[in-house]
């Protein structure tokens, strides 16, 4: 994917991060979507 | 190690004219279901602030503004507990080789 949005989320002094694509293709490697 | 995750609109609990987009998603399966709640608000907070929203309103987001769900068998949707990690989830409900599909609406 050409943009994968990265944010930080700290609930109870545990902080983890989440990489978020507009689309899953080239995105997951678990699944490719048709 | 890390989850691959499909965030969609409850089918049944999200209305039309509601937030409604379907989101791709990759974290950490150490990450809560709480996590992944308050992550979601924060998301919503900063696209619908883009569109005139109040000032501040990311200083007020929470993970108890979504509820989050797993479809089960025949139809039916599970609410998850906030403690859950997603790595529990995985293994307890979903148990398949792709994307965990995860449903959210408005608490």
């Amino acid at each position: 994917p050409e943009e994968v949005i990265v944010t930080d989320i700290t609930i109870n002094s545990l902080t983890v991060t989440f990489r978020e694509a507009l689309v899953a293709r080239g995105f997951f490697r678990s699944w490719e979507m048709e | 190690s890390e989850i691959e995750l499909i965030f969609c609109p409850h089918p049944l609990l999200v209305g039309q004219q509601q937030y409604s987009q379907t989101r791709y998603v990759k974290t950490t399966a150490k990450a809560t279901v709480d996590h992944l709640s308050k992550y979601l608000a924060l998301r919503v907070a900063l696209e619908e602030g883009s569109s005139g929203a109040p000032e501040g309103t990311l200083r007020h987001v929470s993970e108890k503004q979504f509820t989050i769900y797993i479809s089960t068998a025949a139809g039916q949707f599970t609410t998850l507990n906030g403690s859950l990690t997603l790595e529990l989830v995985n293994q307890k409900f979903w148990k398949l080789c792709k994307p965990l599909e995860l449903f959210y609406a408005p608490t």
